[in-house]
């Protein structure tokens, strides 16, 4: 465990903590992209399952996968059950099929073994750099977002964004290097750059968060 | 590839 990490994971609890809050306070999922959690509780189920064959690595490790498996399918069931009449599926249109499709398709190219684990495993990598995508489509469909919801996207940005400098550090401290979550994790991050931009240049300067 | 069967990142 490095700093850049530890604040990684932090970010992405941060993220999830602004979620709730902005669904809870406005006991709506307006502008929230269904998709994207539905990516993302895939992600985790098919990375953090692992607990049931015993990937045990340490208390901490252990508790964010439970909490990230759990947190995941409580924002489905906020944005299916009792949000469901706030959310418009007609904004949330983007084609699922290409991002598992794509990750799926990935796993089988780059992984470490071919064994079901391992290959779970890539997928859940592939399908987490793109999971942001239905997001920012609604973003950019609808040209704003409120400040809540940046401040979400941001903050799941800065976690993989500060795996980065994590892997750094890794691989000159520990002569650790993961390529098939380096490759992936970049890719990520570059998704997030045109958001960044404008969430940088508007939002933080106390701007709407407006496409121009 | 060293340890990447050991996955300890989140």
């Amino acid at each position: 465990m490095n700093i850049f990490r530890f604040l990684g994971d932090l970010s992405h609890l941060v993220s999830i903590w602004l979620l709730l809050h902005k669904m809870t306070t406005s006991k709506s999922c307006t502008g929230i992209s269904f998709k994207t959690q539905a990516l993302y509780a895939l992600v985790f189920a098919t990375r953090y399952l692992d607990l049931l064959y015993g990937s045990w690595h340490s208390m901490y490790n252990v508790a964010m996968k439970i909490f990230f498996i759990g947190s995941s399918l409580y924002i489905l069931y906020l944005i299916k059950v009792p949000f469901k009449p706030t959310r418009d599926p007609a904004i949330d249109t983007f084609k699922l099929e290409y991002l598992v499709g794509g990750a799926l398709i990935m796993s089988l190219i780059a992984n470490y073994e071919y064994s079901f684990p391992e290959i779970l495993w890539s997928f859940s990598i592939w399908l987490e750099a793109v999971a942001i995508l239905p997001q920012l489509f609604i973003i950019q469909r609808t040209g704003e977002a409120e400040n809540i919801t940046t401040h979400y996207v941001a903050a799941l940005g800065a976690y993989r964004g500060l795996y980065i400098p994590n892997w750094l550090y890794r691989y000159f401290a520990e002569g650790f290097f993961d390529p098939i979550a380096v490759i992936a994790g970049i890719i990520q991050t570059v998704i997030y750059l045109d958001f960044f931009y404008i969430y940088f240049t508007k939002v933080l300067k106390g701007q709407k968060f407006e496409l121009p | 590839y060293p340890d990447t069967q050991v996955k300890d990142e989140l």
